[in-house]
């Protein structure tokens, strides 16, 4: 299985996977790959998530739509602020406070977490509205990449090794 | 500020049968993909473009499971799947056992933009595909030696599909 996400330079999301299913498949088996929610999910509100490993447990989890909903952002609220004097007044909208790459991490281990007490395993590569590019993965590796504006740039295959491989 | 993530699947494998040729292949695809993305979204290109570029040069390494590369089925076919989602609007689209598609994550994209649907399999999905003006691919792109060998070795030892795709790829 393959797949990227990406934020671009407007804050939009997008999220893509695709894949070959399991060797010696029969009786028409489709796994999570090409299911909207499970495999796949864009949300310019939430996350752009790609999934790989053992697609059924990825179908029962609903693991990228599961780690979107964790991390949506909230609806602006907002409301009339009168001026002081009493007469006339304006909308005020309160900000959301921008997701920290830990609460995002979190998110994407807790659901991964979820596929492994099952008896699953497999990977996750997501990105936010915030810009960070993240991974969660309980197998002993994931082939994977990321770049970013901000300078990151690099390849792995297995557990910590993030910063280990560069072009080769 | 823009930002790409990629992946080219997980699994369990020992270290030690990670030659370092077979290493500088899979990193070399890898950061193929991820310059294509990168280069479009360096430029002020969207998302969904850099998504495309990216899968696209892994769809088309022999190296992982998806386009050329696939898996063999029971019957000895390759049998490929894909899906895509714009976080703008949330249009999503998808295609399941498709034979004859080059590049899976372009029918989903079509499906996304030219089609009331979702998600569309098999046949219906290839004549759609032909509708739209896919050309026809024929099977003896998507095999691969490494792949068939994986389901011979999966008949000859009775072995369940876990046994095989446990591991990369």
């Amino acid at each position: 299985t393959v797949g990227a996400v990406a934020l671009d330079s407007q804050g939009n999301l997008a999220a893509g996977t695709s894949t070959g299913g399991m060797t010696g498949k029969r009786w028409g088996r489709v796994g999570d790959a090409p299911l909207i929610g499970a495999g796949t999910y864009a949300d310019n509100r939430a996350c752009a998530v790609s999934a790989t490993g053992w697609g059924e447990y990825f179908i029962r989890v609903g693991v990228a739509h599961e780690i979107c909903s964790k991390i949506r952002r909230p609806e602006p609220q907002c409301g009339v602020v009168e001026s002081d004097d009493g007469v006339g007044g304006h909308v005020e909208c309160r900000s959301f406070r921008a997701l920290s790459q830990e609460r995002a991490q979190a998110a994407a281990d807790a659901v991964m977490a979820d596929v492994k007490e099952l008896g699953g395993d497999g990977g996750v590569i997501l990105v936010t509205p915030e810009g960070h590019a993240i991974f969660s993965f309980n197998t002993t590796g994931m082939y994977r990449g990321r770049a970013t504006s901000a300078g990151v740039r690099e390849v792995a295959i297995f557990g910590g090794e993030e910063k280990a491989s560069k072009t080769p | 500020k823009w930002s790409l993530a990629i992946h080219g699947g997980a699994g369990t494998l020992d270290p030690a049968q990670m030659t370092p040729d077979k290493r500088a292949a899979y990193e070399a695809d890898l950061q193929k993909a991820l310059d294509a993305g990168s280069k479009i979204l360096a430029d002020g290109g969207s998302a969904m473009d850099a998504i495309k570029a990216a899968i696209i040069i892994m769809e088309d390494s022999p190296l992982f499971n998806a386009g050329k590369g696939a898996v063999f089925t029971w019957d000895g076919t390759n049998e490929l799947d894909a899906s895509i989602m714009d976080g703008r609007d949330r249009s999503a689209g998808a295609v399941a056992g498709v034979k004859t598609v080059k590049n899976p994550i372009l029918l989903a994209d079509t499906v996304r933009t030219q089609s009331e649907h979702v998600f569309l399999v098999g046949k219906g999905a290839e004549d759609f595909a032909v509708s739209k003006g896919f050309a026809v691919t024929p099977p003896e792109y998507f095999a691969t030696p490494f792949r068939r060998e994986a389901l011979e070795r999966l008949k000859a030892e009775k072995l369940s599909a876990l046994d095989v795709d446990h591991k990369f790829g």
